[in-house]
């Protein structure tokens, strides 16, 4: 796939847009999280597009979120699993 | 390199590109 720009973008109809970054984020966050990597796509569509763009420019920015993305899961799942023992499983 | 301020949530529903959905099993 050539590199998304913001014209190719701003081409798309906004329901596409989202389509066409997913597509070039998902392999890039399945080599680093194979089992995870449709959740953190996801969450990492939900970020405006014009910054998922400057993501996809920077492997290091991205590499960076999508480690954000994983801790926020993790803590999520930490918080759940407490909730439902009750006590803190750290 | 851009640092990205937007905040991520865990209720963000999954993506899988065409092709890739784990959940279809063939």
């Amino acid at each position: 796939q050539e590199p998304l720009t913001a014209s190719m973008l701003a081409a798309a109809p906004p329901q596409e847009q989202k389509q066409m970054i997913g597509e070039r984020l998902y392999p890039l966050i399945h080599a680093m999280h194979t089992s995870l990597a449709g959740k953190i796509t996801g969450m990492l569509l939900e970020i405006d597009n014009s910054e998922l763009l400057l993501l996809l420019e920077s492997p290091e920015s991205l590499r960076s979120k999508i480690e954000e993305a994983v801790a926020v899961l993790q803590a999520h799942q930490a918080t759940e699993s407490t909730h439902k023992s009750g006590t803190a499983t750290f | 390199a851009p640092v990205i301020m937007s905040k991520l949530s865990v209720n963000a529903p999954e993506f899988y590109p065409p092709g890739y959905n784990p959940n279809f099993t063939d």
